[in-house]
């Protein structure tokens, strides 16, 4: 990626990981549509022979050769069965039964994770500047699971397994499947075994933002990861003929539109079917479009094929406008005629003066690509939110990363778009999406894992959830929310935006084992057999003498949910959590302190102890937060931050209130 | 016609493999076998999880279901990119 690595201060990478080899024998394997391995990305200048251990292979299929893979790009496995089962054989005329990826979403992924640098990077000039992955020094491994019609279960499962035989230590899938009960789900199942064998597995958190409780991958075992924006926009006006002047964003980058202003029109006017607003294929009249401007709106079809759909009817220029569904989010794409993606407000007034007006004119005005984009980050809209409705207990997503408008490597296959129409072919490509935040994470963890092997993966996603930061450089009330244009919450952005810097060196960090995780599960009640099912444990029985609950979970989050009292009652509920921090710092005197936000009421928080010394290196030391509140409607919520800090280090965890 | 089939996840207790198997895909194998003299396995799962996946009928899987050794068994579910 490009801007991103400034972005998170990894262009200090030296004080990052002080031994330049640090982080070569970390393995990211990448399940998602493949690899395309002739990327510049993969790169193996400077690497030594593969990590000893090392079980992978580069397996052969159409197109993709085992010389296909080098010291960087160290392994690639395709996964088929499964989805060959369900939707008959692979037509090789539209994608590859191989680990070549047809798609670009793979490569754009495994790319952002760990790939080489590469100067001069850019996608038809924007963007421009040196390209890199999160982990520069880590191997890449592609497991291709990810196909025209979708991703399969078993194909998944099939492929964590061989991942982590392989010898992976971080798994990334920016995929997703609904939610539902751990033992039920695939990944979950197989990212808990992954998990108890040393491998962090970080999962997009989905797209489906910003509705509330639309979640994917809440197990909390992974490491969920939605997305934010960066400093970086590529903004695109529209002037109209009144002299009035929309900003938006665009990636077009051909033959601009005369200087002159064009007719505009509004594409539910210059069609006859239902729904031609949306501009979908075969619904626009070309007699009332041609050579014009058209305003369509989003929905249904992809953004980049309404732009061919205008094309093909014969319009000179687009201008897509967001609907309340979208807002004021702003997603850009490299559209194959003049476009300009504009939101919600500037829409409505673009189509208020065309409609008003008897001979309606505008233009489209490209500028580029700009930087130092302030506020940033901001939550993006479709980043999926919290709370987390498999387990309410447990605070999901863990943290925000760069998803917006990202910049990395692309498939040789199809251009920019993806459409078959489009002939053009970069070697990078800029697009959207959760899918983009999540291996920004898993190459962080990475990185981590490369200066501190012996980390687990709890300790790791603690190190990057207790560093992240929930406020802006000065405070000025909390990251915004890009749907709403207010402070987000830990509902949006869990721990906050990673920072990689200070997660280097968090000073102390919530562990956890495999085991810990059983205990979880015995707090939510599952049976033996379900148990047996994610954990791989036959036989096992929760204690019954034993207390377990979700709050003793030694998660670096507060998911705190109090019962609406009934009735007359108006009584004061307190509960309790217990957590135990281990020291990856060194000695040193931790005081804790708490903030909250409740509208409607107070919640009291009582840490004890509120300071912890420590000695050494290992030493653990635990702490109960006791949470006081009264009784408030169901549905409210509140939130707050706990933190802990010795005066160099601050551990902070996030705190969300519900009331059901 | 034949009952329509479909792709089932089958996670089986590792530990329970009678000692009549040498090797637990043998095990596998042979469960699948007696709910169904056509069915294939797809994959044989054994670093992250136990069992494997194989195209059943729905009455397949409840039977499959019911043996010994056999957690549970899961249909398929299709995940989409982010």
């Amino acid at each position: 990626t490009t801007r991103t690595p400034e972005f998170l201060g990894l262009d200090k990478s030296d004080d990052l990981v002080p031994q330049a080899n640090t982080g070569s024998d970390v393995v990211v394997g990448v399940l998602d549509t493949g690899v395309w391995p002739e990327r510049k990305s993969f790169d193996d200048t400077g690497f030594g022979p593969v990590p000893a251990g090392w079980k992978g292979a580069c397996e052969e299929g159409k197109d993709f050769k085992a010389t296909d893979c080098n010291r960087k790009l160290i392994g690639a496995r395709f996964f088929s069965k499964g989805y060959e089962a369900s939707m008959g054989p692979i037509d090789e005329t539209r994608e590859l039964r191989s680990p070549r990826d047809s798609d670009g979403h793979g490569t754009h992924t495994s790319t952002t994770a760990a790939g080489s640098a590469v100067t001069d990077a850019s996608l038809l000039g924007f963007a421009a500047g040196t390209a890199r992955g999160m982990a520069t020094r880590a191997r890449v491994a592609a497991y291709k699971v990810c196909w025209v019609g979708g991703c399969f279960s078993s194909d998944i499962l099939a492929a964590i397994d061989r991942a982590v035989d392989d010898g992976c230590h971080v798994l990334s899938l920016s995929l997703g499947g609904g939610m539902s009960d751990y033992y039920r789900d695939s990944v979950a199942i197989g990212a808990f075994n992954a998990m108890e064998k040393g491998v962090l597995v970080s999962c997009s958190a989905g797209n489906s933002g910003p509705s509330a409780s639309s979640l994917s991958n809440v197990a909390p075992w992974i490491t969920t990861v939605g997305a934010g924006t960066l400093d970086r926009d590529f903004p695109a006006y529209v002037v109209l003929g009144n002299g009035k002047n929309y900003s938006g964003v665009s990636l077009y980058s051909g033959k601009p539109l005369p200087s002159s202003p064009l007719p505009i029109v509004y594409a539910g006017n210059a069609s006859n079917a239902t729904g031609g607003n949306l501009c979908m294929p075969g619904t626009l009249m070309p007699e009332k479009v041609a050579g014009k401007i058209v305003l369509c709106e989003r929905g249904i079809s992809p953004r980049v094929q309404k732009g061919y759909v205008v094309r093909d009817a014969g319009g000179a220029g687009m201008i897509l406008a967001n609907t309340d569904a979208n807002g004021e989010e702003l997603v850009a794409d490299a559209h194959l005629l003049p476009a300009n993606g504009v939101g919600e407000k500037a829409g409505d007034a673009i189509k208020r003066y065309l409609l008003s007006e008897m001979s309606p004119t505008a233009t489209i005005v490209f500028g580029g690509t700009k930087v130092g984009v302030r506020p940033s980050p901001v939550v993006a809209a479709f980043s999926s939110r919290g709370p987390n409705v498999v387990t309410p207990e447990i605070l999901k997503p863990d943290l925000i990363a760069p998803g917006v408008n990202i910049l990395a490597g692309w498939t040789g296959a199809v251009g920019p778009t993806g459409l078959s129409v489009d002939s053009r072919r970069v070697e990078f490509s800029i697009i959207s999406g959760t899918s983009m935040s999540c291996p920004h994470v898993s190459g962080l963890a990475a990185l981590l894992k490369g200066a501190h092997p012996d980390w687990s993966p709890a300790a790791i996603r603690s190190a990057l959830m207790t560093t992240a930061y929930a406020d802006y450089p000065g405070g000025n009330g909390g990251l915004l929310d890009v749907a709403t244009g207010k402070a987000a919450t830990p509902f949006d952005y869990g721990a906050g935006h990673v920072d990689p810097r200070r997660g280097m060196d968090p000073g102390l960090v919530y562990d956890l084992t495999a085991d810990d995780y059983i205990d979880f599960l015995c707090a939510l009640n599952y049976t033996s057999l379900q148990i047996a099912a994610v954990a791989k444990r036959t036989n096992y029985t929760c204690d019954r003498k034993r207390t377990y609950a979700v709050s003793g979970l030694n998660y670096p989050s507060f998911a705190v949910a109090f019962e609406t009292a009934s009735g007359d009652r108006v009584g004061v509920a307190t509960v309790k959590h217990t957590r135990t921090m281990t020291s990856v710092g060194g000695p040193g005197t931790y005081k804790a302190t708490v903030a909250t936000a409740v509208t409607g009421g107070e919640v009291k928080v009582a840490v004890e102890p509120a300071e912890l010394s420590f000695t050494k290196v290992g030493e653990k030391q635990s702490y109960t937060v006791s949470f006081s509140a009264p009784s408030l409607p169901s549905g409210s919520s509140g939130f707050g931050r706990l933190e802990w800090s010795d005066g160099k280090h601050v551990v902070a965890s996030p705190i969300a209130f519900t009331w059901t | 016609g034949e009952e329509k089939r479909q792709t089932y996840i089958v996670h089986m207790a590792k530990s329970r493999r009678p000692s009549t198997f040498a090797e637990h895909g043998h095990w596998y194998d042979a469960s699948l076998r007696s709910v169904s003299s056509s069915a294939e396995i797809l994959y044989s799962y054994d670093t992250v999880a136990h069992g494997f996946s194989a195209r059943l009928t729905t009455a397949e899987a409840q039977a499959l279901e019911s043996l010994d050794g056999v957690l549970s068994v899961l249909p398929e579910v299709r995940y989409e990119l982010h």
